[in-house]
C-alpha cells in the first residue's frame, strides 16, 4: 500500500493567468511527483497540490521565487490516512 | 432479525463489498420498492450494481432520474453519501409526501460506485488514486479518468492525450467499460429526465456546459433550480455552496458524464461537488459523512421536486 509519509498539501493561491501558467509547469514536471487535487483554473480558484515529502523544498523555493503566495492545508497526510484507516478496521470488525 | 437490526454504520467509510450487501439488504428490506440491479461489469470485471427505486412493477419506462457517484474513486463521501441517500429514499417512502410523489411519478437509478476497481484500489493500494484501472497499451500509467470519457465534445479541452496523467481521456470515448456500461443502460431505459453525479470536494453545485463556455439553452432555469437547492442544502448545517456552469466555475472539462446526459436530451443535468473546500479535501473525516449526507439530501430532493413537476 502506498504510504504518504511527510507529505504535505498546498494551497496555493494564483491571481493571474500568468501565474496560471507557471503553476502549470511547475506541476507537469515529472520528478517533482505532484498529484493535483484542484487543478489550476483561470477563475481566481485556488489551486491544492500535494507535494511528497522528498519535493517540499525544492516546490516552496520555486513558489517562493515566482512570489506565489501559499498555505499548507494537510500538514502529514500519512498521519489523516492511519486514523482514516484505524477507524474502517474498527468498523469492520 | 439482523436485517431488521440493520449494522451497517452510515457514518463511516465501508469496502466495496459491504456496500454492495448493504445495496443488497435494502433492497430486501423494501421488496416492493428497491430491487439491486447489474447493469454490467468493471474492467477488473467486478459488478455495477444500481438501486432501483420503482412504485409500479417496471410494466414500462416511466421517467427517471439518475444518481451518480463514486466516478473518481478518492472521493468517498460521494460514495458514502449514496448508500445513505439509498436508504434514506427507502425509507422515507410513504412517510415524506416530497419523496412519495416523486416515487408516484417517476423511477429513481442510483449506482453508488461507479468506478469499482479504482475504489478496491484506494482501499487496498493507494488511496489517492482517482481514475480506472485498465491498461493503456504501451504506456505504463494505468487508467482513464471516467469523467473525461463520455462522448460529449470528447478529447477536447481539460481533458488529456497523456495516459499517465489524471485528466486522461482514454483511447476513444466510453473506451473505459464502467462508463459504457451507463451509456448503455440510460440509452436502452430512454426516459430518464435528470442526471444528478456527486463529487467532492469544493462544495459547488453545478450544470453543463463544462466542455464550452457557451450558455446551454436551458441555463437559466438549470441555474435557478440549482440556486434553490444550494439554499435548501445550506438551510441545515450552514454548508455554502457556489452555483455555476462548470466550465466557468471551476475549470473546462470535455468528455464528462452531465455533459453527456445534458446533450443527449436530459435537460435536468447536475454535478455536486460535496464538502469540504479543502481543510481535508478527499480525507473528510467519516464524522461528517452524516451531516453531509442529510444536507445533500435536501438539495437533491429540492432538484427531484423540481423534476416531478416540470416533466416533459
Amino acid at each position: 500500500r502506498e504510504k504518504f509519509f511527510g507529505d504535505q498539501v498546498f494551497r496555493i493561491n494564483v491571481r493571474n493567468g500568468d501565474e496560471i501558467s507557471k503553476l502549470s509547469q511547475l506541476v507537469s514536471s515529472d520528478n517533482l511527483k505532484l498529484n493535483v487535487w484542484k487543478s489550476p483554473s483561470t477563475f481566481s480558484r485556488p489551486v491544492d497540490v500535494l507535494v511528497p515529502s522528498v519535493s517540499l523544498q525544492p516546490v516552496k523555493s520555486f513558489l517562493k521565487s515566482q512570489g506565489l503566495e501559499y498555505s499548507v492545508t494537510i500538514k502529514d497526510l500519512q498521519a489523516l490516512l492511519d486514523n482514516e484507516d484505524e477507524e474502517m478496521q474498527h468498523n469492520e470488525g | 432479525q439482523e436485517r431488521s437490526s440493520n449494522k451497517f454504520n452510515y457514518g463511516a467509510y465501508h469496502s466495496l463489498e459491504a456496500i454492495y450487501r448493504e445495496m443488497d439488504s435494502i433492497a430486501g428490506d423494501f421488496p416492493k420498492l428497491a430491487t439491486r440491479v447489474k447493469i454490467g461489469h468493471s474492467f477488473e470485471h467486478r459488478p455495477m450494481y444500481v438501486l432501483k427505486f420503482s412504485t409500479t412493477e417496471g410494466r414500462r419506462r416511466r421517467p427517471a432520474i439518475w444518481l451518480n457517484a463514486g466516478i473518481h474513486s478518492r472521493e468517498w463521501i460521494s460514495q458514502a453519501t449514496a448508500i445513505w441517500t439509498a436508504r434514506k429514499i427507502a425509507s422515507d417512502y410513504g412517510k415524506d409526501p416530497a419523496i412519495t410523489t416523486i416515487l408516484e411519478k417517476m423511477d429513481i437509478f442510483l449506482l453508488p460506485v461507479a468506478n469499482p476497481d479504482g475504489y478496491v484500489y484506494t482501499q487496498t493500494r493507494n488511496r489517492l488514486w482517482r481514475k480506472t484501472r485498465s491498461v493503456n497499451p504501451g504506456s505504463r500509467c494505468i487508467g482513464v479518468d471516467p469523467n473525461r470519457n463520455w462522448n460529449a465534445s470528447f478529447a477536447g479541452q481539460g481533458a488529456s492525450d497523456n495516459p499517465c496523467s489524471e485528466i486522461y481521456h482514454g483511447p476513444h470515448a466510453n473506451s473505459e467499460v464502467e462508463v459504457k456500461s451507463v451509456v448503455d443502460f440510460i440509452q436502452e431505459h430512454g426516459n430518464f429526465k435528470c442526471f444528478i453525479d456527486l463529487h467532492s470536494y469544493s462544495q459547488l453545485l453545478m450544470y453543463p456546459y463544462g466542455y464550452t463556455v457557451k450558455k446551454a439553452p436551458d441555463a437559466d432555469e438549470l441555474d435557478e433550480v440549482a440556486r434553490c437547492a444550494a439554499k435548501a442544502l445550506a438551510s441545515l448545517s450552514g454548508t455554502t455552496y457556489q452555483v455555476g456552469p462548470t466550465c466557468t466555475t471551476v475549470y473546462p472539462a470535455s468528455g464528462s458524464s452531465v455533459d453527456w446526459a445534458y446533450d443527449h436530451g436530459i435537460k435536468y443535468a447536475f454535478t455536486f461537488e460535496l464538502r469540504d473546500t479543502g481543510h481535508y479535501g478527499f480525507l473528510l473525516p467519516a464524522n461528517q459523512i452524516i451531516p453531509t449526507a442529510e444536507e445533500t439530501w435536501l438539495g437533491l430532493k429540492t432538484i427531484m421536486e423540481h423534476v416531478r413537476n416540470n416533466l416533459y
